[in-house]
């Protein structure tokens, strides 16, 4: 099971842009 | 004209959809100590893509919850307490929707446009890389 730092920066990195 | 740089200063929301401006803007905010309030950002945004019948869902309202609102942190002292407690009762009741972050995504952008954008235009971070 992923912990809930990991979740929160998978979740956060998906939003992210990315191409310039 | 339509130069990255030149949408940087059109809007937050055209910065932070560009790859090296929002790495730049986030660059400045650590410096400022508030990268918390782009974080939650991203996360609100990440939030709103995610499939409510994941059970991973539930799992992360309950990590953006307790790491940004909750906490004693720029995000939780610039949201309203009327956002924070809407937001605390949908975890609590485990009602979870994809527009539950809304309202306090909304809240910490204004926050930002008013303050850490218009700063961040003017800073030496964001005046050296132009």
């Amino acid at each position: 099971i992923d912990s809930e730092d990991d979740l929160l920066q998978e979740c956060i990195s998906s939003a992210m842009p990315k191409k310039k | 004209p339509d130069s990255p740089l030149a949408r940087w200063t059109k809007s937050l929301h055209s910065l932070l959809g560009d790859q090296d401006g929002a790495r730049l803007f986030r660059v400045f905010l650590e410096r400022e100590r508030c990268a918390d309030a782009l974080d939650f950002w991203f996360a609100c945004n990440g939030f709103r893509q995610m499939d409510l019948k994941d059970g991973k869902t539930l799992r992360v309202a309950k990590a953006i919850y307790k790491r940004y609102v909750e906490a004693d942190g720029v995000v939780g002292r610039r949201l309203k307490p009327a956002t924070k407690t809407f937001i605390r009762d949908n975890v609590k009741r485990q009602q979870i929707d994809s527009a539950m972050f809304d309202q306090a995504q909304t809240e910490i952008q204004t926050s930002m446009e008013e303050n850490a954008y218009q700063t961040f235009l003017q800073s030496d971070i964001y005046l050296e890389y132009v």
